[in-house]
């Protein structure tokens, strides 16, 4: 079972933490993070990182593909096409390998979910999340996520998810959207999808220590005035977003980027 | 009394609930933000307030140089120019006044202070910031706080601190120094002076709203795992900022700037 996930965000927006959260993994350990000169002078550089992981008995290939520096340069524009081009390139070995003469053995490195952070900061989109996301949307399943989201009280997550999906209304982006429920499913499971659908884009936190709280060990993280609780629902989305990516959606990621995705690419493709 | 005051940085760092927390005012309270389409195409705007308030019994007329929109274009580069091009304006107009006939009623709108706001997501300085402070420390006071300091915890507060101090020194950046005690002090200002210094960059967290914490009314932040104190020398170093801003340094901010700063434009100024 393959995933391949992107995580696509400014640096320092959380992004490796949270996916070792997500996966319980250190997928970074051996990461050797560039200086403030070596980050000025780096454009965006595509790393590939690849770990096997076991959820719910299923041994799973899980690729991260990171994207370091977004957003790091003074200049940010254009800091898509490095991303654009990975994707695209994914898409083309593939459309290779099936026209090939070996078509049982083909490798899928085709990106089926691009995490996109964005800043706790901004009132709504920033100009280089509307353009990245501008850029991306007909490519790859975009899921944005509000990274840090505990320098924001309740209210201001509120605030902010309203205006995030304003802001893609406004400006026509298409994230990847929940299927609809089958009508035969019981209604614990409406229920679950229906509040799933209510909290996007999710609010998320991330941590890499593990810290006791009321008696418990758990990841999280230890202020003077409290202790943020990574997968406590009254505290963010985390959950949420873990069921969804690993338990409920994979599969729907996987089937949206090959049946839509990658077939526009090859549509077009074949038409040049 | 008059005492000018710049802050500057991307915009959602919290500037202006911090001004407004430092001075117990609304500075702010008819601004109207722009939406994120003017916010792209405007350029960096200087604008200036001013409230006149009551410290410890002195009336000071405090002018805020607010510079919106610092950094949220997609391409950051020069978004400085125009916060020089404000300094050098106000010493231009100062020289000018001081070498008519009317020198009385010189009106001294110089900048004594720029308060400049750091994201507390970097891993120090980020290059938009080196450049900016290149560009403007042998201008003007540079006073370089920490934003939000309520997302990160104790030891990323120092881990950051000690980053920024390393990267200010590495790029050979002259910030605003505390001059040194008069030996002549009584051991608690020394011993106060001394936390002074070695706090700084000074970690902030503002606030516009007040909240009940252990039964007293605070300015603060209500999260679902507990209350933050802007107030609190637990939480975060804005008393030592608003201390040394309003108590004890003001008059030193404004003699550095008139002997130093100033002095430097006008010798370059009559050379020229
Ligand atoms: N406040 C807050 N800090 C976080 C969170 N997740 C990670 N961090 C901290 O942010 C810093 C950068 O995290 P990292 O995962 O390396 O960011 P990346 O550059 O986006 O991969 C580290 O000091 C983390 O401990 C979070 O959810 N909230
Ligand atoms: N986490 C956190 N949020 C803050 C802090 N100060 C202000 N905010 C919030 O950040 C948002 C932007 O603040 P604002 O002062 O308008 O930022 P400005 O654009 O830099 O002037 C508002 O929702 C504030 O409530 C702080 O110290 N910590």
């Amino acid at each position: 079972f393959e995933f391949t996930l992107m995580v696509v965000g400014e640096s320092g927006l959380g992004k490796s933490t949270l996916v070792n959260s997500l996966f319980l993994t250190d997928l970074y350990k051996d990461r050797i993070l560039p200086s403030a000169e070596e980050r000025i002078s780096k454009t965006v550089l595509i790393q590939k990182s690849t770990v096997e992981i076991e959820e719910q008995g299923i041994k799973l290939r899980l690729n991260v593909v990171d994207t370091p520096g977004f957003g790091d340069t003074v200049d940010g524009s254009e800091s898509w096409k490095p991303i654009k081009d990975y994707i695209d390139k994914q898409y083309e070995q593939y459309f290779q390998d099936e026209s090939g003469l070996n078509r049982k053995n083909i490798v899928d490195n085709r990106v089926h979910c691009c995490l996109y952070f964005i800043s706790p900061y901004g009132r709504g989109l920033r100009p280089i999340d509307v353009e990245f996301m501008k850029q991306l949307h007909t490519k790859v399943n975009i899921v944005p996520v509000i990274a840090k989201a505990d320098c924001l009280t309740p209210l201001e997550v509120q605030t902010l998810k309203r205006r995030i999906l304003d802001d893609l209304d406004v400006h026509g982006i298409q994230i990847y959207e929940f299927p609809d429920c089958d009508s035969d499913e019981d209604e614990d499971f409406k229920q679950q999808d229906k509040e799933l659908k209510a909290s996007t884009p999710f609010a998320v936190i991330g941590s890499n220590t593990i810290v006791e709280a009321n008696g418990k060990r758990v990841r999280g993280r230890l202020y003077p005035w409290g202790i943020v609780e990574v997968e406590n629902p009254k505290h963010c989305d985390f959950v949420k977003l873990r069921n969804m990516l690993i338990r409920t959606h994979m599969h729907d990621l996987k089937e949206v980027t090959c049946d839509i995705h990658y077939e526009n690419y090859r549509l077009q493709r074949i038409k040049t």
